[in-house]
């Protein structure tokens, strides 16, 4: 089988195994040192390195925007947009004023396989695996879901307590070393002003609370700045969102990753859901990849843009 | 390796918020086998579910009794898994 050389021959419009993931992030970083590191922040459960690029122009503790794709394994058009992301960041850097700003004062880490254990078991074991592969001491089923792992309204409504069920919270808050990994880093970092953790397939934005009705005390700024994104995403194709709180978008949440990320303080805390044709699902076919991740980057450029431009 | 040969994936619109409420509880039926694509978030929007071939018939059913509306977003699970893994290879190739 024929490898990509550069990133510049890799096919981003298709879906790739995580080894090719994990060879397009190193290929990223040799092609642009001075732009492009990688940091392992920690390991799956099966022992996978959890990969983070960081994207600095320099400078120390700058303040950073931290994008996640694929924390749920078989949303394969989140994984694959994030590649395509990746790649979009280098090019434009340079040649977009607004990125090249950002990018001049902020940092960006991107993690594109947030869930590698479950991504390695799409490809290999069943297509349609969601959740981690840590396997729940007394029941034949494995995994947790990761978006309910987190220590904000842990195990209330809107997550379940069976362990077979996908949506698991598992066992206590962070249980999840691809959980543990990431707060370990937020925490550490202590300077992230924006978390933006995409999904698929629905075709949202969402800002907090998932587990509770209370509003958020940024409800104001984050419900104009998410219309705001997403009249920029439609301006593409016209593909049309929903947005909202959580709780209000979709029924409760509860443990869910940017729940806890604005409780830490970061205040541009947004999950996505990619978009939805209506008649695949998680089945996307590999031409809507691109177009997908197109029309998401102008959504990203619009929460990065006034993160940058709102300092707190 | 799990293969998905007529799993289907139906799509349910609730109408109003007693069907909401009956859709919302089929999240939580074990019986049927079910996977829960994407759920339940209001009336008007989709809901839609993976439903193994063992229990396709009787599901339909159920929704039938409540007369509960459905389409078939997907016939064939497994079909669309076979052209998303030749596509993949006949790329690498």
């Amino acid at each position: 089988l024929a490898q990509p050389r550069n990133t510049d021959s890799f096919d981003y419009a298709n879906y790739h195994t995580l080894s090719e993931i994990y060879s397009f992030q190193d290929m990223l970083v040799a092609e642009n040192p001075n732009l492009v590191s990688k940091i392992v922040i920690g390991q799956s459960y099966e022992g996978r390195p959890l990969n983070l690029l960081k994207f600095s122009t320099g400078g120390s503790s700058r303040p950073a925007i931290w994008i996640d794709t694929g924390i749920h394994s078989r949303e394969w058009v989140t994984q694959a947009s994030g590649l395509w992301f990746a790649k979009k960041i280098v090019t434009d850097y340079g040649n977009d004023s607004a990125l090249t700003t950002i990018l001049n004062n902020m940092d960006i880490f991107l993690e594109i396989a947030t869930n590698p254990d479950g991504y390695y078991f799409t490809h290999t074991s069943d297509r349609m695996w969601r959740k981690t592969r840590k396997p729940n001491p007394g029941y034949s089923c494995y995994g947790v879901d990761p978006n309910r792992n987190w220590d904000a309204g842990f195990g209330l409504p809107g997550a379940s307590s069976y362990p077979c069920s996908e949506t698991y919270h598992g066992p206590s808050a962070f249980s999840e070393s691809e959980v543990k990994s990431i707060v370990d880093f937020v925490k550490s970092h202590g300077n992230i002003k924006a978390f933006i953790s995409i999904h698929s397939y629905s075709q949202m934005l969402m800002y907090p609370y998932g587990y509770t009705t209370t509003p958020v005390k940024d409800q104001a700024e984050l419900h104009a700045l998410a219309e705001k994104a997403i009249t920029d995403l439609a301006s593409l194709y016209g593909t049309r969102y929903r947005y909202g709180s959580i709780i209000n978008v979709i029924y409760q949440a509860s443990g869910s990753t940017v729940d806890w990320t604005y409780e830490q303080g970061i205040k541009y805390s947004y999950t996505f859901e990619l978009r939805d044709t209506g008649t695949y699902g998680f089945l996307l076919p590999a031409k809507q990849i691109i177009p997908t991740a197109e029309e998401t980057w102008l959504a990203l450029m619009a929460l990065m843009d006034h993160t940058y431009k709102n300092p707190y | 390796k799990e293969t998905f040969e007529g799993h289907q994936v139906l799509r349910i619109v609730p109408k109003n918020e007693l069907q909401l409420s009956l859709v919302k509880n089929l999240e939580e039926m074990m019986e049927f086998e079910l996977d829960v694509w994407m759920g339940v978030t209001g009336v008007s929007h989709p809901v839609d579910i993976r439903v193994p071939p063992h229990t396709l018939e009787s599901f339909k059913s159920y929704l039938d009794s409540l007369d509960l509306e459905y389409s078939t977003m997907i016939e064939d699970v497994q079909a669309i898994l076979d052209m998303e893994r030749e596509q993949m290879e006949s790329a690498a190739r």
